[in-house]
């Protein structure tokens, strides 16, 4: 049965690369389903986050959200802080594909500060690029400028030069 | 498909263009 749960997510995932996310759905369900029969919070959690991104690609980003949450929340529970900081770096796209812009700065701002304690400043110029296009979203241009100043002085430390 | 195509925010597809390849594996 252990084994069928790893099968199901090892076809989930090739189904994703090769863009059949309505297949990636079904057999990541599966994975799933299993997960939770042996109680494996670690499973679950890259199944949500599976799960998450192939509704991305089949454009239903509020149920993407909801597999995002479940994610976030078994991260939590497995005080993994670098899987929590991706799960709000995913949840903080999604509503901004969802132009909920004041939801997507909650949870940029959340990935943001997680990728300060972690020194990872990569992450940080990320939060701080998406933060900077929410705020210009929403017409906070004083906040964007902030934002778009520390995403180019990070940038410029990592040598991102794109 | 229109959803996709609205796209504009250009740090969301950068996300989705990185997201395209990854996956969570077992």
């Amino acid at each position: 049965r252990a084994a069928q749960g790893r099968t199901h997510g090892n076809l989930g995932n090739t189904y994703y690369l090769l863009g059949n996310f309505r297949r990636a759905v079904a057999s990541h369900e599966q994975r799933l389903l299993i997960a939770k029969e042996f109680g494996d919070r670690a499973a679950q959690r890259r199944a949500y986050c599976n799960l998450g991104n192939a509704f991305i690609f089949l454009g239903e980003f509020e149920v993407a959200a909801e597999h995002y949450k479940k994610a976030l929340q078994l991260a939590r529970q497995l005080k993994d802080r670098a899987v929590e900081a991706q799960a709000c770096y995913s949840l903080g796209n999604t509503y901004t594909l969802l132009h909920d812009y004041e939801r997507a700065i909650d949870y940029h701002l959340k990935h943001l500060i997680i990728a300060q304690d972690l020194n990872d400043r990569i992450g940080e110029g990320r939060a701080c690029w998406s933060l900077g296009n929410a705020h210009t979203a929403l017409g906070n241009h004083d906040q964007a400028m902030h934002f778009a100043e520390k995403h180019l002085e990070i940038s410029k430390e990592t040598g991102d030069r794109g | 498909k229109s959803r996709m195509h609205a796209i504009q925010v250009d740090s969301v597809q950068r996300w989705m263009e990185d997201l395209r390849h990854m996956t969570e594996v077992e």
